[in-house]
This record gives structure tokens, C-alpha cells and sequence, in this order.
């Protein structure tokens, strides 16, 4: 029952969430489809900043202990960024907002915006 | 992740999931955790996008990311994403795209655009089995009316199965996990028997959001990687997200 995946009975009565497996609600925000793209995410990006700088390092911090001369940061950061005009509109304006809002280098918001490509394999 | 779209006895459609990411992306020996899966909890946001002031769509998402991979067309359907991993995976994708064939969409604005554009399950469906892609991947969707919901499993280039709900085999919901319906599930990574037993012990009678919580709340549906539990009903345009936490003794995946 201990070796992984361990598995447990079918829980019941665990609505509405609480206790220790319930971290918290999520906070809901309005992203305005009329402003222009590089626009839209400015008040998610301004409340979350910390917390996606954190994320950036996190990533930053394991590619280099992959590749500790930083090289591959250091494609990511001046590589990537000439994938942004390549994105498809409006998706690449609204990368290059969070890039600005959030100060993270532009080719780590690019990175973690095509994570899901990277990592299928 | 763990997807599931299921149909009350009624014929009201319900959509919930779990977000699990973050595996092999650095353990946390000390605190037992997955160091992406953590920094990733607050970052989770429900996004409300609305157009001249009217909701088009709602999701839960990363702030930071503009793709969607959870997301509700209120009244329309309900779409989530589940990664798909294969040799022919994203990173062939990307090369190409890099090398200049742009022909393929990146996933999460495919999903991104279907909920955004689609005014029915239909054309969502079409555009999700039909689009060209960067990478594999799993698209659950759910509709508005009875028997509508599926399980759009992807290739980068073709759709290779579409698995929907059939009342006439009993099939009241589909689940999907992160391995192909027709085949077994790797057997250290079996989420898919415990939720469907969990699924099959509620019954149809007594599915609801309520009850799709209490499956996804479930071990080792709910793992160290799950950072979100969101849980959607079309015909109420309902969209809400838990953040979660798995202690001891809890599966690492």
C-alpha cells in the first residue's frame, strides 16, 4: 500500500475543500480582449511579479546545474527572444508585456511559454 | 494530470481536472516536494476574458503564460489539455519551426484560440483533432448537450483517436490520464484504476462538481505534482480552482 503510486480509498465529503490537502483558493482576474496584447496581462503581471521571478530562477538555477558553465541560459536569453516575432499574433505582443511588466528577460518568458513543447519528450 | 468529463443521469455535463507538473524538475530532499510544482502554486490565476465587456471565456492558468491548458466556453463546452510524451515529441516541433516549417501550432494556443473563437463543441472538436501541432497531446472536451464529450488524443501531425462519452455502452464519462485509452498505463504511474474505480463507486446518479472533487482528491489521483483541482459546468458557466497540497504518504507522481 506504501510503494508508490500509494493508493488510498475513494474519498468522500471533501467538498467544499479544506483541510491538509486544500492550499488555498485561486484569485480570480479579468484579462480585457479590447486592449492591445502587450496590454492585457499588465495587472495579472503586477500582483504576481515576485512570484514569476521566483518560478524564473528556479528554472535558471536548474539549467545551470545542468550546464554549469551558463551557456544554456545564455542561448536562452539572447536566442530566444528572436523566436518571439516568429509566435503567432497576438501571442507574441502579450509574451513581450509580461517580459516588460515583470522585468524577467524575454527569452525566459519565452521559454516558459512553450515549456509544454520542450518537456513531452 | 487526471481529465475527466462525465454525464449525470440528467444529462448535465461536468468537466474537472487535475494540474500535475513538475516531475524530475528538481526534488526538495528536505521537504519531500517537486521544486517547479512548488514555485508554480502561486502562480495559478483564474482569468476572466471578456470582450466589450462580456465574458468570452474563463480559465485557470500560470500567470506568465498565455496559453491555456484549462479553460470554459460558459454554456458552450469545456476544454482541458493533458501532456502526451513521445519520442516524436514538442522539441522535433520546435526545430522545425526554428528551421522555417510553420506550419503547426504550439499546443496551448491552439487551445488558447478554440476557446477564444469556437461557438460550439463541434468546431471545437474539428479544430482540436484537425490543426497541425508542435507536439503531442490530449485534449478533453467537453460539450453542452447529452453524449457530448470526448477524449482527442494527438499526434504532432494526425489525430489518432477521438474516445466519446456513449450512452449505449454505458460509457458515462471519459478519464484521461497521460497514456494512450487503448493501451496500459505505465504500472508506477497508475492514476487512471483508482480514479475509475472511484468514478464507478459515485455512480452517474451521483457525479457532480462535488463528487469530482472528492475523485480528484483521491491518492494517487492526487500526487506531489498536483498544484491545481479545477472544476467546470457548462450549463452554469461555473469554473473554480483549489490549490493542493499532498502530505505524507502521497505518491511523488
Amino acid at each position: 500500500h506504501l510503494a508508490p503510486p500509494f493508493t488510498e480509498e475513494c474519498r468522500t465529503g471533501m467538498y467544499p475543500p479544506k483541510g491538509p490537502t486544500f492550499k488555498g483558493a485561486v484569485t480570480w482576474y479579468t484579462v480585457d480582449l479590447n486592449l492591445p496584447p502587450s496590454k492585457r496581462w499588465a495587472a495579472v503581471i503586477s500582483d504576481k511579479k515576485a512570484e514569476l521571478v521566483a518560478m524564473i530562477q528556479v528554472i535558471r538555477d536548474l539549467a545551470n546545474a545542468f550546464v554549469p558553465s551558463g551557456k544554456l541560459i545564455d542561448i536562452v536569453d539572447k536566442d530566444l527572444p528572436l523566436l518571439v516575432d516568429t509566435l503567432p499574433y497576438p501571442f507574441n505582443e502579450e509574451i513581450r508585456g509580461i517580459a516588460a511588466v515583470s522585468g524577467v528577460p524575454l527569452g525566459e518568458v519565452v521559454l516558459f511559454n512553450i515549456f509544454y513543447e520542450v518537456f513531452t519528450v | 494530470c487526471t481529465s475527466v468529463v462525465a454525464e449525470d443521469s440528467k444529462g448535465s455535463l461536468f468537466h474537472a481536472r487535475n494540474l500535475d507538473f513538475g516531475l524530475f524538475m528538481g526534488w526538495d530532499v528536505k521537504n519531500k516536494t517537486w521544486i517547479v510544482t512548488e514555485k508554480l502554486r502561486p502562480l495559478v490565476v483564474n482569468v476572466d476574458f471578456r470582450r466589450n465587456n462580456q465574458t468570452v471565456f474563463k480559465s485557470t492558468n500560470f500567470a506568465g503564460y498565455v496559453g491555456m491548458l484549462t479553460g470554459i466556453r460558459p454554456h458552450v463546452f469545456t476544454l482541458t489539455m493533458n501532456e502526451r510524451f513521445s519520442l516524436d515529441g514538442g522539441y522535433i516541433g520546435i526545430l522545425e519551426w526554428i528551421l522555417g516549417q510553420r506550419d503547426g501550432m504550439w499546443m496551448s494556443f491552439l487551445t488558447r484560440s478554440v476557446l477564444e473563437n469556437a461557438t460550439s463543441y463541434e468546431e471545437a472538436k474539428k479544430l482540436l483533432s484537425q490543426t497541425k501541432l508542435l507536439a503531442p497531446a490530449y485534449f478533453i472536451l467537453g460539450g453542452n448537450q447529452t453524449g457530448q464529450g470526448c477524449v482527442i488524443t494527438r499526434s504532432r501531425t494526425l489525430s489518432l483517436d477521438i474516445w466519446e462519452l456513449d450512452h449505449s455502452l454505458g460509457r458515462w464519462y471519459v478519464l484521461e490520464t497521460n497514456y494512450d485509452h487503448w493501451k496500459e498505463p505505465l504500472f508506477v504511474d497508475d492514476r487512471r484504476t483508482p480514479a475509475m474505480k472511484c468514478m464507478n463507486q459515485t455512480t452517474q446518479a451521483n457525479i457532480s462538481p462535488k463528487t469530482l472533487y472528492d475523485v480528484l482528491s483521491t491518492k494517487p489521483v492526487l500526487n506531489k505534482l498536483t498544484t491545481y483541482t479545477t472544476l467546470m459546468d457548462v450549463s452554469t458557466g461555473l469554473l473554480e480552482a483549489y490549490l493542493r497540497d499532498c502530505p505524507d504518504p502521497c505518491s511523488p507522481w
